[in-house]
């Protein structure tokens, strides 16, 4: 049993998974915004999800205050909580719609897309 | 650089079971030829609900169609020389009408309301797009061998803003002409939000006159025989001012949103009122004896 244990499983409690990207699926028709919202009705936001404990990789590219607080919480948990798994790079989606005065606009929202997942 | 769809004119209209998804272009393109299919005419007899609703211009549809998959390929709208490197493009639609009474029509106004755009945004350009429809079997009045000289000025002055020349045989074909009024809009744009002058504007309009003579002569043609005349036009073949707009800070969504929701749900809210008072009425005593049930439908659903 130590020998299957060495993966690093433990039994019986489920191990969180690391910070990550998770999809997301706005559907603006369920949100009810789909009576000024022309295109997309729906579109894929993704979201970010995880722990961030240590050591952290470098693909979350961490920022120094996250890599000295998840070393604080690994040190002592109740001292300092555990950076936080945010979108760290984000990409824009073109929304038509139409706007308070019936007219019917193009515009591009930023950070509307996670593109990107990290520790921070 | 052209649009990346060649869209049917017939009206497209919003279906509220539409979907475009932004997932892929194939898709969405279907989806779109959904919406055209489903504006067909045999099926609009049943789309009364959506009577007065807005219908995107075919412009409109394909510069959504084009900066959409650009950026699923990481290309930024803003990127293009064509959007004028803007990231907010606004449609307004002609409100203006032919005098019918004056047979020919030498002139027309057009008029747009542009009160909804932000004074936040840089114009980075405007263009006014007219449809030219094909004038048909007015085609034998076309006997002319010149060119045509389309002129676009300010409805209270004479300075010309733009023109355009038009081949007596490209005449004969449908076609959008489109003229540049980014100065004089710009100027508007200045002139309208400047702190003093705020309270002398009757309304935040533009309106822009247009000509079109026999080449350089002053012979000024009726404007019906070239496919001008607005009158039994679809909304999308109305003329519209389109303004390229980039806005200096990043947009807030959800304060952008709220608004417009808060201002949809009271127009909602006021139709809603009027519907229940006429329920009400129809109903008369009988609506007073039914305690609940049926007859209370409206006013539950909107409690």
């Amino acid at each position: 049993t130590a020998m299957s244990n060495r993966h690093g499983k433990r039994h019986g409690k489920k191990s969180k998974s690391r910070c990550s990207k998770k999809a997301l699926h706005v559907n603006f028709k369920e949100l009810g915004w789909d009576d000024w919202i022309i295109a997309p009705l729906d579109y894929e936001a993704y979201h970010c999800e995880g722990v961030c404990d240590f050591p952290l990789r470098s693909h979350l590219e961490p920022t120094n205050h996250a890599i000295i607080q998840t070393l604080m919480n690994s040190m002592d948990p109740n001292s300092t909580p555990p950076s936080c798994c945010v979108p760290t790079k984000l990409s824009p989606i073109s929304i038509l719609y139409i706007d308070s005065g019936n007219n019917v606009v193009y515009k591009q929202y930023e950070d509307m897309v996670v593109e990107q997942c990290g520790c921070r | 650089f052209q649009s990346a769809a060649i869209i049917s004119p017939s009206a497209p209209r919003r279906n509220r079971g539409a979907r475009i998804s932004h997932q892929d272009g194939q898709r969405s393109s279907k989806l779109l030829k959904d919406i055209f299919a489903s504006s067909h005419p045999a099926a609009a007899h049943h789309k009364d609900e959506l009577k007065g609703a807005i219908v995107p211009h075919e412009y409109m549809l394909s510069i959504y169609r084009t900066y959409s998959a650009a950026e699923k390929l990481g290309l930024n709208a803003s990127f293009f020389r064509s959007s004028k490197f803007a990231n907010t493009i606004t449609s307004f639609v002609d409100r203006g009408t032919d005098d019918l009474l004056h047979s020919p029509i030498r002139r027309q106004k057009y008029l747009f309301d542009v009160s909804t755009l932000s004074d936040k945004e840089e114009l980075v350009g405007a263009e006014l797009r007219i449809f030219r429809r094909a004038p048909g079997d007015l085609q034998t009045s076309l006997q002319t061998t010149g060119l045509y000289y389309i002129q676009l000025y300010p409805c209270r002055s004479d300075r010309l803003l733009d023109s355009r020349s038009l081949d007596p045989l490209d005449a004969t074909k449908a076609g959008w002409e489109v003229l540049d009024v980014w100065e004089m809009f710009k100027a508007h744009q200045h002139y309208y939000h400047h702190p003093h002058h705020h309270h002398f504007q009757k309304g935040n309009e533009l309106c822009f006159q247009l000509k079109v003579t026999l080449g350089k002569s002053d012979t000024e043609v009726d404007l019906r025989h070239l496919g001008l005349g607005r009158s039994g036009r679809s909304q999308q073949e109305k003329a519209i001012l389109v303004a390229y707009t980039r806005s200096k800070k990043r947009e807030n969504l959800f304060s952008e949103m709220n608004e417009k929701i808060k201002s949809r749900r009271s127009i909602g809210e006021k139709e809603e009122a009027a519907a229940a008072a006429a329920a009400a009425k129809d109903a008369g005593e009988e609506r007073v004896t039914h305690r609940g049930g049926k007859a209370d439908g409206p006013r539950r659903r909107r409690r």
